[in-house]
């Protein structure tokens, strides 16, 4: 563990809360895609299977419970409680592509073709592009909640930080996975619009509103 | 190993 990936991982846990607090103090869930969601949630479930064969820390338990737990929970949130709030046309995104096309992807890359190791690159693959619906629904309707951008820039930083950790993971213990890395990249590219919009409209109070 | 450092992370 490095401070790179433990600020990172606090970034990951935090979007979850402020996007927690944004459902509870509006009681609503505008301007938040399901799907991208949901597909969290299955990659959650797909990449920590092995909490039941490999421990590695009491911190990392917990991580792994809370995120699977919380995406859980925010899917139930959007589904019942606030399924009225929820605008189904403006989260348009075709996600079979994702969920097939990451499947395609575990496929090929896997380092080894055991369940759980595809199962991880799957995960691996599938964050990579589960921001897109979410991207999208922004696109559509061209501003966000100011809250709803600090969810996202916590999770976009989160990812960025990563590749600070694999780089210094490399140079401290030459350790470096292709895989997490390069899909870790592209997830990170995914967000530069929404960083250049954050950077100069929110974080000088304004309203964060697409050009 | 090469695989078990990859997997502690999350």
């Amino acid at each position: 563990m490095n401070i790179f990936r433990l600020v990172a991982d606090l970034m990951h846990l935090g979007s979850i809360l402020i996007l927690l607090l944004k459902m509870f103090t509006s009681r609503s869930c505008a301007g938040i895609s399901f799907k991208t969601q949901a597909l969290y949630l299955i990659v959650f479930v797909t990449r920590y299977l092995d909490l039941f064969t490999h421990f590695v820390s009491v911190y990392n338990t917990f991580m792994k419970i809370f995120f699977i737990s919380s995406a859980g929970y925010i899917l139930y949130m959007m589904r019942v409680p606030l399924k009225d709030t929820y605008n189904k046309h403006l989260d348009a995104f075709r996600w079979e592509f994702l969920l097939g096309g990451a499947g395609v992807l575990a496929l090929v890359f896997t380092h080894k073709y055991t369940v759980i190791e595809t199962l991880w690159t799957y995960s691996i693959f599938l964050e990579m592009m589960a921001i897109l619906p979410q991207l999208l629904q922004l696109q559509r309707t061209g501003e966000a909640e100011t809250i709803t951008t600090h969810y996202l820039f916590a999770l976009g930083a989160y990812r960025a930080l990563y590749i600070v950790n694999w780089i210094y993971r490399y140079e401290t213990e030459h350790h470096v996975d292709a895989i997490s890395t390069m899909a870790g990249i592209v997830q990170t590219a995914l967000y530069c619009d929404f960083f250049y919009v954050y950077f100069t409209r929110v974080l000088k109070g304004k309203r964060f509103k697409l050009p | 190993e090469e695989e078990d450092a990859v997997k502690d992370e999350l």
